[in-house]
């Protein structure tokens, strides 16, 4: 902090000051430079994600602190060292999974060993709806995807003066896909450049050689020619595997509940 | 009580014993992490290290610091690294070698190969508990996202979303022959 940020002889209700356009959604702003938003030394988000959005994988420098203001969705998240224990209904069913196994060893998804075969398998996705408080630590990556008919808003907090953000007293998104034409606009002196996402950084070879892809996926996954922002819009179906819904719940099982 | 806490507490700690490692390839080299959990001091120093030495043409598969600044100190050889900072431009693309200092901040994703015999290096991070995240691997952020947000965030077919999440088994040390390197910084 620079001596006397919290001098503050006057305070005033803040607005957003830039606006991120998407395809299917927009990121508003709010200046973190304004006296009382430095004194406190946070910064602050709203992210409206329209129907089919979803809000690609990022992750921040600081800790992180949402709120569900509007809408229902999806949120997944993917902490280092946690197990894939999402996985599609093939699996359980034993005697016909090893069959499928092999099956499945056929179609390319070599390594798996133990000859189990499935449609994917992916780390904990939660529903989140109006209400919901989510925490996130910085450096774990996060994604958020709007599977209701009305506009999903998330407003977050991101603690700039935390001991967690080693960097500087300014909000860093790293994506992790897609491609931001507008670019970091509320960081001074990155006004004028896109922000890519972080494969785009390596050169296609590093790529091709660390995923054991070929060059021209690799080079894909750069999003080089993609202008769609960071929240795209998802065309057909989302089969990620979800829970049900809380309400969704089989009726036999809350009878039970409830004679207990 | 002093006397049974602070004077009689463990400073040290040594790196250079392979039989400690925690990444172990043969082929490839070793990693080893020193953090409060193996030398509780740290805790209140909220520092950390970590010791790689690997062979010519291993390479430390893409990661980024998820809660520390790193320092790498090269102690032998030589070896490649890319960097990419928090708008995706490439921010060191080149050589390192023995003697030289590079910092990794928070978030940076950074990837080594190794191009000489033997590529040794400590790394000095500002977290008592730093924590890795890999871009690829099997136990890669990507190995963790769904398949639909692979597709969809990178436009790319399923059955390639399949290869990009699927391909690598390795966790953190792999083999990679030839040239990655393209000079200066994008």
């Amino acid at each position: 902090q620079f001596p006397n940020e919290c001098q503050l002889d006057q305070l005033n209700a803040l607005e957003p000051s830039h606006v991120l356009k998407a395809e299917a959604g927009r990121i508003e702003v709010w200046d973190h430079h304004a006296p009382q938003l430095r004194c406190s030394g946070v910064a602050f988000v709203r992210y409206i994600i329209e129907s089919k959005g979803l809000y690609l994988p990022s992750f921040f420098n600081t800790a992180k602190l949402s709120f569900v203001a509007k809408g229902n969705g999806l949120m997944g998240r993917v902490i280092p060292g946690c197990a894939e224990t999402f996985q599609d209904s093939s699996v359980f069913q034993q005697g016909q999974g090893q069959e499928q196994g092999q099956q499945g060893q056929g179609q390319g998804q070599q390594g798996q060993g133990q000859g189990q075969s499935f449609r994917d398998m992916h780390q904990k996705v939660e529903h989140i709806r109006s209400g919901d408080t989510i925490a996130s630590s910085p450096g774990v990556a996060q994604w958020f995807f709007n599977d209701g008919n009305e506009e999903l808003v998330i407003v977050s907090v991101l603690d700039l003066a935390s001991h967690q953000n080693q960097l500087d007293r300014n909000p860093r998104p790293f994506y992790l896909a897609g491609n931001n034409p507008q670019g970091q606009v509320w960081l001074q002196g990155r006004e004028q450049q896109p922000q890519k996402n972080l494969l785009n950084g390596f050169t296609p070879e590093i790529i091709s050689k660390a995923f054991k892809i070929d060059v021209s996926t690799a080079q894909q996954l750069q999003n080089n020619q993609d202008n769609r922002g960071n929240i795209v819009r998802v065309k057909g179906p989302f089969g990620v595997i979800r829970p049900p819904l809380r309400s969704q719940r089989p009726q036999q099982e809350e009878e039970e509940s409830v004679g207990n | 009580g002093l006397e049974e806490t602070i004077c009689s507490a463990r400073v040290t700690d040594n790196l250079d014993d392979p039989s400690n490692a925690d990444v172990y390839k043969p082929q490839l080299g070793y990693i080893s992490i020193l953090n409060s959990y193996d030398l509780p001091i740290l805790r209140f120093l909220r520092l950390s290290a970590l010791r790689g030495s690997i062979r010519q043409n291993a390479m430390v598969l893409p990661q980024w610091n998820a809660n520390a600044n790193a320092v790498l100190y090269v102690t032998d050889g030589e070896a490649e690294l890319q960097v990419v900072n928090d708008n995706g431009d490439r921010v060191f693309d080149g050589q390192v070698s023995q003697g030289q200092l590079i910092a990794i901040p928070q978030g940076f994703s950074v990837v080594k190969r190794a191009t000489s015999d033997h590529f040794r290096w400590v790394e000095f991070k500002t977290n008592a508990n730093a924590q890795i995240n890999t871009l690829a691997g099997r136990t890669s952020v990507l190995r963790g996202l769904p398949l639909e947000v692979i597709t969809n965030g990178f436009q790319i077919s399923l059955e390639e979303a399949r290869k990009v999440k699927f391909n690598t088994l390795e966790t953190t040390l792999t083999y990679s022959s030839g040239p990655v390197s393209h000079g200066r910084p994008r």
